[in-house]
């Protein structure tokens, strides 16, 4: 079971990092995202997207967050250039 | 809303737009279709017009296509993305490219191709995307969206009119006159869940539902629809009217009345008119007829009577041979009688009494069964 949740852990933190990189402008080079860490520019990029999208606020990547980040939707980004 | 950086758009009001291929997932007729649609939902807010063409370049090049396409931009197999679009401008800009990997659909059984191509349309124009969930412009394809009752949102509306303004109020549109017509006891009740309707037909995008004296007119872009008297548009009109179709092509609505037809532009009854029904090549025992809708990709116009059905050639204006036919067979749960019918992005909608059906001429099948007051917002 442990493995399954390292798992799982892994394909959250990289759908998360490739998100943001491609729709709220998060830099390529940011180091990966850590789930305990609570700062930082992975964070305040969550915090960005949570309220883009209507979302509660957190700044954790709760179950609403990652269900709505698999959700199918356009390839324009949210923010940015 | 919010615009692409640097505020991009247009600065021309007439563009033109080139479907550079096709999905195998749908008819070609039905993918033109669903891009006319889409562009229409932002005609009908702005002073934009948007013309096709099938060769050499275009403000718009709509193209589908799965990966790596060119463009820096690659797509993702099935799900997550569904397209992407870009900003106003030359060469790549302004294009519209859709994922071959989804299941485009003329429903919401797969990513329905209508919804999709008036969001990254959106973009071509110059919107970025909305935060506010209700709006076409916000990034996340809504999986239960009811298309019989898409419309932009307000937000939307703000959104591009910041970018072009409003549509401008042409000399021959009809004015609406300063109200609408407040409602007494003589007046048919827009929730009233009995409501059925004498005749129904679009108008330039929005949608006329005749009923005794009056109508109501549905645009895309409103909540709720306005209420008029006939009179109030079109004094040498009858009420109780029998049918009415829209020729598109020719801008044209035509408003049938026991053994007689009116032809109407804009506010203009048009000079010979009415005629006898017979002239379209009724037999003499059709003394009336009970709905009327027109295909605009057949060029077709389809006249109900009864248990039975015409269909009649607009190109060739006359009367199709090996008619009439009975409605069931080619309608399968389309019940005689048709009060009234319209068509609207690809589906046939037919009504009898308080009942509605949504009907998929491509399919032979009806997709929807939906109480008639439904477009009105109740």
């Amino acid at each position: 079971y442990p493995v399954d949740r390292a798992a799982e852990d892994e394909d959250s933190m990289e759908l998360v990092q490739q998100y943001l990189e491609n729709y709220y402008n998060l830099a390529k080079d940011t180091k990966p995202f850590v789930r305990r860490r609570d700062g930082g520019p992975v964070v305040e990029k969550i915090r960005e997207m949570q309220k883009f999208l209507g979302l509660a606020v957190t700044g954790k990547l709760d179950s609403d967050t990652l269900d709505m980040m698999r959700k199918p939707r356009c390839g324009v980004p949210d923010v940015g250039d | 809303f919010t615009t692409f950086p640097g505020m991009p758009k247009w600065r021309k009001t007439h563009l033109t737009y080139r479907i550079m291929n096709y999905t195998l997932d749908l008819p070609r007729d039905a993918v033109d279709s669903a891009i006319e649609e889409a562009l229409n939902v932002w005609k009908e807010v702005t002073p934009l017009t948007f013309s096709r063409t099938d060769e050499g370049e275009a403000d718009i090049k709509i193209s589908f296509a799965v990966r790596d396409h060119g463009d820096f931009n690659p797509f993702d197999g099935p799900g997550n993305v569904l397209g992407h679009a870009y900003p106003p401008g030359s060469g790549i800009n302004g294009d519209a490219h859709f994922d071959d990997d989804e299941l485009w659909t003329r429903d919401t059984s797969g990513t329905n191709l209508f919804l999709v191509a008036a969001h990254e349309l959106g973009h071509s124009l110059g919107l970025f995307h909305s935060a506010d969930p209700r709006a076409l412009m916000y990034p996340v394809y809504n999986t239960l969206i009811d298309l019989a009752r898409f419309r932009l949102s307000q937000d939307d509306v703000n959104g591009i009119q910041s970018l072009y303004g409003p549509p401008p109020v042409s000399p021959d549109d009809p004015v609406a006159p300063t109200e609408s017509v407040p409602s007494g006891p003589e007046t048919p009740a827009a929730c009233d869940p009995t409501l059925s309707f004498d005749a129904i037909s679009t108008l330039r995008g929005e949608i006329l539902f005749f009923k005794d004296r009056h109508f109501w007119r549905k645009s895309l872009r409103t909540l709720e629809p306005g209420f008029f008297l006939i009179s109030s548009f079109w004094p040498s009109l009858p009420s109780g009217l029998d049918a009415a179709y829209e020729e598109i092509s020719k801008d044209i609505v035509f408003i049938f009345k026991g053994d007689q037809f009116w032809a109407i532009r804009g506010t203009e009854v048009q000079a010979g008119y009415p005629k006898g029904i017979h002239t379209l090549g009724f037999p003499a025992t059709v003394g009336k007829i009970d709905a009327a809708l027109f295909d605009k990709e057949k060029k077709k116009t389809y006249f109900f009577v009864g248990d039975k059905y015409w269909r009649f050639d607009e190109k060739r204006q006359s009367m199709e041979p090996g008619f009439p036919k009975e409605i069931a067979e080619d309608f399968p749960g389309v019940d005689p009688k048709v009060d009234a019918a319209f068509e609207m992005f690809g589906f046939y909608y037919f009504f009898s009494g308080s009942s509605q059906l949504e009907f998929d001429p491509n399919a032979r099948q009806v997709t929807h069964a939906l109480k008639s007051r439904s477009w009105l917002n109740c």
